[in-house]
């Protein structure tokens, strides 16, 4: 009576569905060689961690041109896991991506690179990654020019009038690909950056 | 009887001894070390 | 014919998503396109293209170079579902429905491919087809569907994500190994999925959870069916290996799954796995410092830590049964007809098969008895709680009797199996571990059992021991009991018959 049994697109392929149950009501006592040899083939067939990993369909070009572009591959490098052998030891970077080799190879990376990867892989998983290390590192994200700031603190000798002096530094992206001062009508405006 | 499964702990990335108790499963490439040669991409969020 | 042109749209879609990225409103369009020419708008259609699709992605992955990209039209079916989730218009039906129908149509291709190759059937494709969902899923729903401009539209999606997964969960229970021998490695994969076994664990609510054991329960079922003394098939060696991995996975990251749910689990984990069971009863929630269950200062009954009563998620009484009345009477005024109906109804009416060390079928109902014993636990601690400590730790409370009469009333199997009930609660630190522990020594020690004292001591020591000599972990509450049974001053564990008779044994006790 169930409707399923008697929509024509569903039919002849109901019966094999239904074959399926049977051992799940009436248990095999001994595994049947066809079981048997059926577990075998899916061993074999086992799916490993590159069939588990993310679909990218699309693949992302090179976001903007950048002249030393053409020595960096399109695809980005299949990074094989290494061993684990070294226990967390900063807590305050303890996240789910921490312990994986991408991250930790990030951690050793120039800023240059990082600053690369962030403007040349949009959307990517690459990208977050470099995002979340120049945050680890102390820069912060301006979402009205898409510059990275870094806020230098410089402790004074004692004895000047003021404790520390700071400066702001900026990415320039778009022009020298450098780190620049900012000039002095710099404000720091909170609601302007990323809270990553 | 069991076996020492200080091996494979490690090979889960999980250190008991160690203060900092990290998640695992967000980044779990497979059930079996064999079929755990790559890593996989774990979920991530990138503000617009 | 109307199956061809279904081919050429999806072969459409499948080079439209190599060419832009899935958020391009060229993708939003062809959706569109696909309701308003007639290719989706009906549900049998739905059924249809959704037929076609599958069976092109699963040749086409049949039919790629294994070094190419063999998964690229699976991957777009993948992000066609949810698309389609995310950008119908849900008025007439609900999205669950929907969803439900897409993938019923893929569980009947599945069906068919499996029942007609047989050995020669490979899961790979269908396995990435379900990962690749999950993916998808996952990167619409990013920090609580942020990318979801349209505010109706996220609340929508949100509300739904809980359907999702229990959706996805089902059909994951209908395909557990036991149904398709040929999907298990697979499916073992996909339970342990990182974008789907830690958001089941973490959904609000603990609203995974149900399925979650169900999904565990299918699993164990497998294992437990499959294990014989006498030879346990490579395939099931390698399946308990992820087993025990993926168990330790779920320790590290919520262990409060395996604390509230370790009854569940244990009905079906075939007590060989001793350390799998270990790991699972040596669970304890997170924030929890436990202290060291060696320190030979240590009493249990100062633990403050005891004073806690644990979690649980599954309430044991659902599986009472019948006795369920005579269990709860019986606690508030214990009679001797009542507890002959207990006693009585534990039994099987057939043999069980049951794989133990020294036994290979059981006559009792072990469940039943394993309900029986956590829910009077679980009463004696809410009797403490309302009204003292003395209405449970004495002898003379029904909480006691009802276990050791059990006992006293039962075949040897039956006092076996009360003594494993009763060391399945000796976990951390907690209100049940140190009522049991009093149970237990208790029982040790009494006098009550006449001839029967040897057997029952016999059971505890055994009941313990084959606890504690498998490899770590180790609970603290066995450890604690094995201790104080230890330290006995009028019964030396070493003088005992049943322990002198065994040369082994009587070097192990005399080192510990």
């Amino acid at each position: 009576e169930n409707d399923a049994f008697r929509n024509p697109l569903f039919q002849p392929q109901l019966e094999y569905w239904l074959q399926t149950k049977r051992p799940l009501i009436q248990p095999y006592e001994d595994m049947p060689v066809s079981m048997a040899s059926q577990l075998e083939s899916s061993l074999l067939n086992c799916p490993d961690s590159l069939d588990a990993d993310t679909p990218h369909l699309f693949q992302t070009p090179l976001s903007l041109p950048h002249p030393t572009s053409i020595f960096f591959p399109n695809e980005t490098i299949r990074l094989v896991s290494s061993d684990h052998s070294n226990p967390p030891t900063q807590s305050k970077h303890n996240d789910i991506y921490s312990r994986t080799f991408l991250a930790r190879i990030m951690s050793k990376f120039d800023l240059d690179t990082l600053f690369f990867i962030f403007y040349h892989y949009q959307g990517s998983y690459e990208q977050f990654l470099s995002a979340r290390e120049l945050s680890h590192r102390g820069w912060q994200f301006n979402k009205v020019n898409r510059c990275w700031f870094y806020k230098e603190v410089e402790k004074l000798p004692p004895g000047m009038e003021n404790a520390e002096e700071i400066t702001w530094r900026y990415f320039d992206y778009q022009k020298s690909w450098l780190a620049r001062r900012c000039g002095a009508e710099f404000v720091y405006r909170e609601e302007e950056f990323e809270r990553i | 009887l069991g076996i020492d499964l200080s091996p494979v702990l490690h090979s889960l990335g999980i250190h008991p001894n160690s203060v900092y108790r990290r998640k695992v499963l967000d980044t779990f490439q497979s059930p079996w070390v064999e079929t755990s040669r790559s890593e996989v991409e774990p979920r991530f969020f990138t503000p617009d | 014919t109307n199956k061809e042109r279904m081919y050429l749209v999806f072969t459409e879609w499948v080079k439209l998503l190599q060419r832009v990225p899935s958020d391009d409103v060229g993708v939003l369009v062809f959706i569109r396109q696909m309701v308003s020419k007639g290719v989706l708008d009906q549900s049998d259609k739905l059924i249809e293209f959704c037929k076609a699709a599958i069976e092109l992605s699963v040749n086409s992955f049949k039919e790629s170079d294994p070094t190419s990209e063999v998964f690229i039209a699976i991957d777009a079916f993948s992000t066609l579902i949810v698309k389609l989730l995310c950008l119908l218009d849900f008025s007439q039906s609900t999205r669950k429905e929907y969803f439900e129908i897409i993938f019923s149509t893929i569980t009947l291709v599945f069906s068919e491919d499996q029942a007609k190759n047989g050995n020669n059937f490979n899961e790979r494709p269908y396995f990435r087809l379900l990962s690749s969902l999950l993916c998808e899923w996952e990167y619409l729903r990013g920090h609580n569907f942020a990318k979801i401009k349209d505010a109706r539209a996220r609340k929508e999606l949100k509300e739904f994500e809980e359907q999702f997964f229990e959706v996805f969960a089902s059909f994951l229970h209908a395909y557990q190994p036991i149904a398709f021998p040929g999907f298990s490695f697979a499916w073992i994969t996909l339970l342990s999925h990182r974008m789907f076994l830690p958001r089941l664990l973490r959904l609000p609510d603990k609203k995974g959870w149900p399925k979650l054991l169900l999904l565990f329960s299918d699993l164990l079922k497998f294992m437990g069916q499959y294990t014989k003394k006498s030879h346990v098939p490579d395939a099931i060696s390698v399946v308990y290996k992820g087993t025990l991995r993926i168990f330790l996975a779920v320790g590290n990251d919520t262990p409060e799954f395996l604390v509230e749910n370790h009854y569940v689990l244990l009905n079906y984990l075939p007590m060989v796995y001793m350390q799998l069971r270990n790991i699972i009863l040596a669970a304890f929630p997170k924030k929890l410092s436990i202290p060291d269950p060696y320190d030979p200062n240590l009493e249990i009954e100062k633990t403050e830590l005891c004073q806690d009563a644990p979690l649980i998620f599954y309430d044991p009484v659902q599986d009472l049964k019948n006795l369920k009345k005579p269990v709860d009477n019986y606690l508030r005024i214990p009679t001797t007809s009542l507890m002959r109906t207990i006693s009585s109804g534990v039994y099987l009416n057939e043999y069980e098969r049951e794989n133990g060390i020294g036994y290979d079928k059981t006559a009792v109902d072990v469940k039943l008895i394993n309900a029986i014993v956590l829910h009077v636990g679980i009463e004696a601690a809410l009797e403490k709680e309302k009204t003292s400590a003395n209405a449970i730790f004495n002898t003379e409370s029904s909480y006691y009797t009802i276990l050791t009469n059990l006992i006293t009333e039962g075949t040897t199997e039956v006092k076996f199996y009360v003594v494993q009930a009763i060391s399945n609660q000796l976990r951390y630190p907690n209100a049940h571990t140190l009522w049991f522990n009093y149970v237990l020594k208790n029982m040790f020690t009494s006098n009550e059992w006449g001839d029967n004292k040897a057997e029952i001591q016999e059971i505890i020591i055994r009941t313990l021991l084959e606890r504690i000599i498998t490899n770590k972990p180790h609970c603290w509450g066995v450890i604690v009991t094995f201790t104080d049974l230890l330290r006995l001053n009028d019964e030396s564990l070493a003088d005992l018959s049943f322990i002198k008779d065994i040369p082994e044994v009587e070097l192990i006790v005399r080192n510990l």
